[in-house]
């Protein structure tokens, strides 16, 4: 189902704080589907889940799992 | 795994500055020096414990606000600590969180420890979720051990811990890779028992209160941190008699016994501790009042007017303290004067307010526990009015004074 405003906002900030998600050096967090897209899936992966790049049950079950606070290097783009 | 960086050094020192509320100190300091275990087992690093000073890694708890760390913590769950990486060396955990051990509720400081550990040693997060160095929590295991991807990250970083090394290790047996507490600290206090042993309004208007070994910042949201008393101004003991910042000089005092230590923010000025000699030693409380800039000393039903900065010809007190304080109950155990522009009293669970002529206001004593540090009465239902007044805010963060929340049993 589609992301209400408060929720899409909620996964960009996770993905933003872990590094899945490159935080545009130039003007605000405007970003294109295809890049939460790719970030999505590369935190789905990372999770040892589906991959499918869309908000499911368990990826939003996953991401309010205790962790730590240090960003993870697993989106190559951002890493690089 | 990951590396992202390394210490030019084997040998490294730690420092615990405080310990969580919700285990005992003992239980929590024996599941962070297991932390280090973990990983001087797999590499050549010894880990010294250090009681002051400098360390190369400094431990600490902290919650939603921290004097030290811009990167606040969340409340309980989601973020439960952070580290940073070599040669930086701090390592913080959320003070929020059930952190305990032997159990398969709440958090496991030693398995959490050991993995912000790695950071420090300079390791990034493992893409095996079952690795300890895996980002997200992956709960208590009774028998946990590393992960061999842990094991191959530090060992890419510092080598294997070759037999000589761990023969090297044998010889230190008198200085065990992580060294034993030299002094058992005094149990934890609960600041809900209301019970202090000096009051202070420091420097930048930080409010603290000391009970013990321990000493914990009182703001108008919330109680900052337990950190013990020599983790902040080193070379200070514990059970203090009394404490006192003069904004005019700057100076902070400490008296206990027949000592007096002398501070400048943490840092002891040289020459200290001196001896008591023009007052009487084992003082009950001291404060500053900022009307006349003079620093009061009180003991028993008497009190010394004190001129930091003039010889003051002391051989006239000490005075009786209703004399000038009308009101206040002798022996008193702290006194501060406070941000808003009075001066209070404690003694036992209770404390006076007293107005700009020094005279006990109408409705005092009040309970200290309820009033200045967040803690909820035990009869449902009441308000958690402001002992100050409108100078408090009115989104208290209550602490629920009953003793279970204040430790976690271990199984």
């Amino acid at each position: 189902r589609a992301l209400g405003p408060a929720e899409k906002e909620a996964v960009v900030d996770y993905l933003l704080q872990y590094g899945y998600l490159q935080k545009p050096l130039e003007g605000p967090n405007h970003f294109r589907l295809e890049d939460v897209t790719e970030a999505l899936r590369a935190f789905q992966e990372a999770s040892e889940l589906p991959v499918s790049g869309q908000m499911d049950d368990a990826t939003r079950a996953r991401m309010k799992q205790p962790r730590c606070g240090l960003e993870d290097p697993f989106n190559q783009k951002t890493l690089k | 795994y990951l590396l992202l960086g390394r210490w030019r050094k084997k040998h490294l020192t730690f420092r615990i500055l405080n310990l969580p509320s919700t285990l005992p100190p003992s239980t929590a300091r024996a599941a962070l020096l297991k932390a280090f275990k973990y990983w001087s087992n797999v590499a050549p690093l010894t880990f010294r414990e250090v009681q002051a000073g400098w360390a190369d890694i400094r431990l600490s708890f902290h919650g939603r606000q921290s004097p030290y760390c811009s990167n606040t913590f969340d409340g309980p769950g989601r973020v439960l600590a952070h580290a940073d990486i070599p040669e930086l060396g701090s390592v913080h955990f959320d003070e929020d969180e059930l952190w305990t051990e032997g159990t398969y509720r709440g958090v496991n400081l030693r398995i959490i420890a050991a993995h912000e550990l790695g950071h420090a040693l300079g390791l990034g997060h493992s893409r095996y979720t079952q690795a300890l160095m895996a980002p997200v929590y992956a709960g208590y295991r009774p028998f946990f051990k590393l992960h061999p991807d842990d094991v191959a990250g530090i060992q890419a970083l510092y080598g294997k811990k070759s037999p000589e090394t761990r023969d090297k290790e044998e010889e230190q047996v008198a200085v065990p890779t992580v060294s034993p507490v030299t002094t058992e600290p005094s149990p934890m206090p609960n600041p809900c028992s209301g019970e202090l042993d000096a009051m202070m309004l420091g420097p930048r208007g930080k409010t603290y209160a000391f009970r013990g070994d321990y000493v914990w910042t009182v703001t108008d949201s919330g109680l900052g941190p337990l950190f013990r008393v020599s983790s902040l101004w080193e070379g200070l003991p514990g059970n203090l008699d009394a404490a006192v910042y003069s904004p005019r000089t700057q100076w902070i005092h400490f008296f206990k016994g027949d000592k007096v230590w002398r501070y400048i923010n943490f840092k002891m000025s040289p020459g200290f501790p001196k001896k008591l000699n023009r007052v009487e030693p084992n003082l009950d409380a001291a404060l500053y009042w900022p009307l006349n800039q003079k620093v009061f000393l009180f003991k028993a039903s008497g009190y010394w007017q004190w001129d930091e900065l003039a010889q003051t010809d002391l051989s006239r007190y000490p005075k009786p303290i209703k004399e000038l304080f009308t009101g206040v109950p002798d022996h008193p155990s702290a006194a501060l004067s406070w941000r808003d522009g009075r001066v209070y009293f404690f003694k036992g669970k209770e404390y006076w307010r007293l107005n700009r002529q020094l005279r006990v206001e109408k409705g005092y004593p009040r309970k200290i526990a309820h009033n200045w540090m967040h803690c909820r009465p035990q009869t449902p239902g009441t308000s958690t009015s402001s002992a100050r007044d409108s100078t408090r805010s009115t989104t208290d963060t209550v602490l629920d004074n009953t003793p279970s929340t204040m430790y976690t049993t271990a199984d």
